[in-house]
This record gives structure tokens, C-alpha cells and sequence, in this order.
């Protein structure tokens, strides 16, 4: 059976700064509130043509640390 | 490209800016020409003109912050976010914003002015990020020779989807 990814294994700092950036660059609607933190990283993988795992892999984690535009990338 | 919900532009294509406060980081020149080039990069491709105001309002307000600076956008300090701007409207909308704790530079160094400025002017025209990498309005920083930039075609659909081509 997949396992079903726990991010808990995540270090909270961590796991605070992907909510952080996720709120402010692929901020959830109300008819999204259900998304699951996974789904959402998904959601930023496509964006950037990053390998679509729904996990904080290095790659993701790696332009989430890159200078860019505050404003978001899905339009609200 | 993106453009925002709604396809807000500007109805007119005579647009007033006006610069309210400098960076400390660059002479005021350096500013004032570098935010003159990255306007001369959306009205090189489309109908547009930018008009530099002084002491009266303009479509498009120009400042230096840090942290929260009253928009409800706090920035956040060295590196993550550089800059931020508003879609096309009234008030706050065409303003953009650049973090002052960043360092601005004309050249490769630090973080080049003239090309945040060309990003974030595309956001106060109308248009949202692109996912294309080479395209201007792609959110990610990375620098380019500004003596040879050239808009993507990405770009340039996108901003002649909201105000046609300049005609020759």
C-alpha cells in the first residue's frame, strides 16, 4: 500500500517555512481550504517544472530558497 | 503568461510614474535611469508612454521599503522576496515596491535594479508570472546583461494581449 506521507518526519521550522511560502505564493481560496499540504507542493512543482512528488525534496526545497517577486504565482 | 483575475489594464496607454523615495545603494541618476530603461522595455513593444511626474499623483507610485511599509505586505528582510508590485487600478494599483534591505546594484552584483524594475512594472501593467524560465515574468531572480536583454515572446504575447502592438 502507498504509505501515506506523514510530513511530521518534517523538522517544524521546516515545516513552517513551506506553509509560510506556500500562504504567500500559492495562496488557498476558500474552495481550496480542503488541499492537503502535499497537494500544494505539488501545485508549486508545476509551476516550476520541478519532479512532481508532493514532497520537500531537495530541488523544491532549493527554489523555495531563491530570490524572486513577492507577488504570488497563482493569481487570487 | 498569466494576467490577474479579471484582466485589469490600464484604460488609457499614456501612463504617469512618479519615484518617491532612492535607495541608498545607488547614485539617484542611476535610479532614475534604470527605472526610465525597464518602462522603455514595455513601451518599446506596445502603444504605451510613461510621463515622469513630480509633485502630483501618478498611475504609478515608485518606492524604496523594508519590512511592513503599509501596504499589508511586510518585506522580509536580506534575499526571499525583492520586490512586489499591484495590478492596474486606483490607490495602490501600478505601485511597486522594492525591498531596501536588498542590495541594488546596476551591474551583476547583488541584485540588478533595472531588471526587477522591468518584472515589476509588467505586474503594474496587468500581467501576472509566467512559468516560462527565460520569460521576464517568471517570479525566480536571475540576472542577465541589461545591455542585451530582450523581452521573451511569452512576455511580449502576454502584454500585447492586454494592449495590442505598438504600431510601426
Amino acid at each position: 500500500l502507498p504509505v501515506q506521507f506523514k510530513p511530521e518526519s518534517w523538522s517544524n521550522t521546516d515545516l513552517e517555512k513551506v506553509k509560510a511560502y506556500l500562504d504567500k505564493f500559492y495562496p488557498v481560496s476558500t474552495k481550496q481550504k480542503s488541499l492537503t499540504l502535499e497537494e500544494r507542493i505539488k501545485e508549486m512543482q508545476k509551476f516550476f517544472h520541478l519532479t512532481v512528488t508532493g514532497k520537500l525534496n531537495a530541488e523544491t526545497e532549493e527554489m523555495m530558497k531563491q530570490p524572486r517577486c513577492g507577488v504570488p504565482d497563482i493569481a487570487e | 503568461y498569466n494576467t490577474f483575475p479579471g484582466n485589469p489594464r490600464w484604460r488609457k496607454t499614456h501612463l504617469t510614474y512618479k519615484i518617491v523615495n532612492y535607495t541608498p545603494d545607488l547614485p539617484q541618476k542611476k535610479v532614475d535611469d534604470a527605472i526610465r530603461r525597464a518602462f522603455m522595455v514595455w513601451s518599446d513593444v506596445t502603444p504605451l508612454q510613461f510621463q515622469r511626474v513630480f509633485n502630483r499623483p501618478a498611475d504609478i507610485v515608485i518606492a524604496f521599503a523594508r519590512r511592513e511599509h503599509g501596504d499589508g505586505y511586510p518585506f522580509d528582510g536580506r534575499g526571499n522576496t525583492l520586490a512586489h508590485a499591484f495590478a492596474p487600478g486606483e490607490g495602490l494599483g501600478g505601485d511597486a515596491h522594492f525591498d531596501d534591505d536588498e542590495r541594488w546594484s546596476e551591474f551583476n552584483r547583488e541584485v540588478n535594479l533595472f531588471l526587477v524594475a522591468a518584472h515589476e512594472f509588467g505586474h503594474s501593467l496587468g500581467l501576472g508570472h509566467s512559468n516560462v524560465p527565460e520569460a521576464l515574468m517568471y517570479p525566480v531572480y536571475s540576472y542577465v546583461n541589461p545591455a542585451t536583454f530582450r523581452l521573451s515572446a511569452d512576455d511580449k504575447r502576454g502584454i500585447w494581449k492586454l494592449y495590442g502592438r505598438k504600431s510601426s
